[in-house]
């Protein structure tokens, strides 16, 4: 599925990741953790092409994508690739439906079908009832899981979510949990940062980052 | 501190609070706890003077604050008050300095010493070097950090958290807690909402609130 080769980035003079080498299999569950302002957001925009200045090497399915236009990205951001931003970057005037319906746009689905996935998608996050409220007239949880219904209404092969439980209680939690799990058993790579080691247990392997570096155990990162 | 007396909230015809009776004394260190979209924000809101559109009565320090402008809501704020918003609300194109002084703006105290509280909470939670970083310059853990430093910095004597470990790893969030029972310990009265349990054990009492109702304990919200 992927694989990153003496990746670094900088910002200005600061150093926010060193020699990164990863790779991740199709159908793999991968969960990163780390210390806040490790490198954990700084390294999935990258995985996500959300990133494209950083040094070294990023293969996604064998292919690079450092210099792909815009509209080539957006559509593989469409179609392949789910992604749960840390801070949900919801659109502010635009209702839970229409945000969920956002992935859809670029997909060639009937209307009838699109409708569809996202009705159920709603239902599966447990929002039904919400669809007509904008984001500010939802709970921090609730914005939460509008923002992971619209990583996963398109079923892409990829998701990557970053804190996807930051904002949610323990029960709440595990539903989502759950739903990753039905997704990865049916094929789907997960890439997700998490602070809680709960929900890295849902994982199938957690690699670690302290201070821009990449570590497979976590001993070597205990201070 | 502050006495709730059957205080109510909708949001058109939505119910997010209802019957909700509580009582905080001086000193105290109260968590409250429920699942995502119970009410907890709606509650603290009205507890922080952010939101002064509910039904019943509510008294900080004795006093009711329902008819009060603007200008006398700002200054209490400033000084009485620390507020952490779920979603941090830091000020963009400011840099954690700036963001942190905020609240000293309103205070009488000389210029010296507004430095000097910015720089010693600065390095409290942690971000020494990242003075001059405006939020789109910070990983997530470290924005709710410099939330967390402007709501301490002028030692209100209550303090409203909304999750304030939510975007933190465990051994951040103990030093958050850390700085938070010191200064408990010093008088400060402390209201914390989180979905944490660990992070709830910090606190003397915990209440629970689900469906916008609250309750003394956890018994009578497990479904
Ligand atoms: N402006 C609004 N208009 C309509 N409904 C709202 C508004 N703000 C909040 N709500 C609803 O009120 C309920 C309570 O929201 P609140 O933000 O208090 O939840 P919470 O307990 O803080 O949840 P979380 O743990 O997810 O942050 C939710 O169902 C939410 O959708
Ligand atoms: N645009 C930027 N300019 C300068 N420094 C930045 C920028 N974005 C991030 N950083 C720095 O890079 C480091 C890594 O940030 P990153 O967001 O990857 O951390 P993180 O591991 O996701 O932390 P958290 O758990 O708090 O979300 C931090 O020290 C942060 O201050
Ligand atoms: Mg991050
Ligand atoms: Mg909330």
């Amino acid at each position: 599925m992927l694989k990153v080769t003496d990746v670094g980035k900088t910002y200005g003079k600061f150093t926010a990741l060193e020699n990164i080498n990863l790779e991740v299999a199709d159908g793999e569950f991968l969960a990163i953790m780390g210390p806040s302002g490790s490198g954990k957001s700084t390294l999935i925009n990258i995985l996500g092409l959300l990133d494209q200045s950083y040094t070294g090497e990023y293969l996604l399915e064998n292919k690079s994508y450092k210099d792909v236009n815009d509209n080539q990205l957006s559509q593989i951001r469409g179609d392949e690739l789910g992604f749960v931003f840390q801070n949900f970057k919801l659109l502010t005037t635009y209702n839970v439906y229409e945000n969920i319906e956002v992935p859809l746009i670029y997909s060639k689905k009937e209307q009838n079908k699109k409708r569809q996935l996202v009705a159920d998608v709603i239902d599966k996050v447990g929002l039904k009832g919400k669809e007509k409220n904008i984001p500010s007239e939802l709970s921090g949880g609730q914005q939460q899981r509008v923002a992971i219904a619209r990583a996963i209404v398109n079923r892409p092969k990829l998701i990557i979510a970053d804190e996807p439980t930051g904002a949610l209680d323990s029960k709440t939690s595990k539903e989502i949990m759950d739903i990753f799990t039905k997704l990865n058993q049916a094929g789907t790579t997960i890439i997700m940062v998490t602070h809680d080691s709960e929900v890295a247990e849902y994982a199938m392997r957690t690699v670690y980052i302290r201070d821009g570096r990449l570590y497979n155990d976590e001993k070597s990162v205990k201070n």
